[in-house]
């Protein structure tokens, strides 16, 4: 069943390295 | 995908599945032009009403085969259950499918990916606790489309790796968790579940 | 997050929007007790009504926001809707950052990562495109939250690197993507958008 998941639905294992990466990045813009 | 099947199960509404041969060939099927003049993206779920309509994606299927109850019959009601799904989706998924897949064979294993995906899951774990203090489902006083979002997202974590150890401290989420699961609709889908009694670690 | 404030404009919902110092300190105001006690995932965007109704997850914060005319106002319409706003997060999201992130040196530039990006904007945009060959919006005949999302999601996509060579194929997106953001309710928010007439390298 987790196969099928893992076929089916997509899913994004890096999402958290550019969730961070899109934090820090906003944290530098915003401040300063 | 069980959302559909767990939504339509308080809906009424009669799915037939194709998912095995001969109905479906995965990667066959849904790469056929048949398959793609209705479903473009060519993935699968995907859903073909009597009358013709076509959807893909899984909670819209879920969405479209739900009662208004389950959909959220306010505006508040509606945004806080599209809120959980969104959640279950980006925050609940990523990291218990990293942690998850490898003990079942699926992925390969990596240690740092899998020792901050047990740190998400427990960040998402605190979140669903402290939410669940004061409520018994998710949004309002019955289940709606957000619970069956947050179950089937959490179903993998609580078989394979939240072993009575981890899950401790979350009492709340493993009380409502149980609580879906013995809804008759979630059951009729998803049968008997036990909990995970001893963390799986990945399948070498 | 664009797409709340877009939809704000079509209902006339007045947002105030609260995101650098003194109002908000990113990192610090978000991992506030105060904040927190509201919104325990500690992210933004998030929303408190006039109400006190808190939500947050961008795409439950714009359906709050939005019209019923956005929102879909047949479980038919509802459903395509959401399986549009699905599809932007699970299908354009993903390939959009890891290919405009490095340009942006918002992440290090992956050379294998970005090509198999590539190839994934470009099935998506065929997808979309073959769609929109007879529609002239996402669903139905007007602006929706289909719309919203997937505009917000390829946005980048249309000012770092879809230069007219690798977008040529797929000239009823970039037709319905301009139509878009020549609405009145796009433009008071995304400003005046120059689609990319040279695909920015990473920026080392």
């Amino acid at each position: 069943m987790a196969a099928d998941a893992f076929k089916h639905d997509r899913i994004w294992f890096e999402k958290y390295k550019y969730d961070d990466a899109e934090r820090r990045y906003y944290e530098r813009m915003v401040n300063g | 995908s069980f959302k559909p099947l767990i939504a339509a199960q308080y809906s009424g509404a009669r799915l037939r599945v194709a998912s095995t041969p001969p109905h479906f060939h995965f990667g066959v099927t849904n790469k056929s032009p048949e398959f793609l003049r209705k479903f473009p993206v060519g993935k699968v779920p995907a859903f073909e009403g009597d009358d013709g309509f076509c959807v893909f994606e899984s909670n819209a299927i879920a969405y479209y085969v739900s009662t208004p109850e389950l959909r959220g019959e306010t505006p508040e009601a509606a945004a806080a259950i599209l809120q959980w799904v969104n959640f279950a989706d980006s925050d609940i998924v990523p990291p218990a499918s990293t942690w998850v897949f490898p003990t079942l064979g699926i992925i390969h294993y990596n240690k740092q990916a899998t020792e901050f995906a047990k740190e998400e899951v427990r960040r998402v774990l605190g979140v669903l606790d402290s939410h669940l203090r004061s409520q018994t489902f998710l949004v309002g006083e019955r289940v709606s489309l957000a619970d069956i979002a947050v179950v089937c997202a959490l179903l993998w974590l609580y078989k394979q790796v939240l072993d009575p150890a981890f899950r401790g401290p979350f009492g709340n989420v493993t009380r409502w968790f149980v609580t879906c699961l013995h809804q008759p609709q979630f059951r009729a889908v998803l049968g008997d579940v036990t909990l995970c009694q001893r963390m799986a670690q990945f399948d070498a």
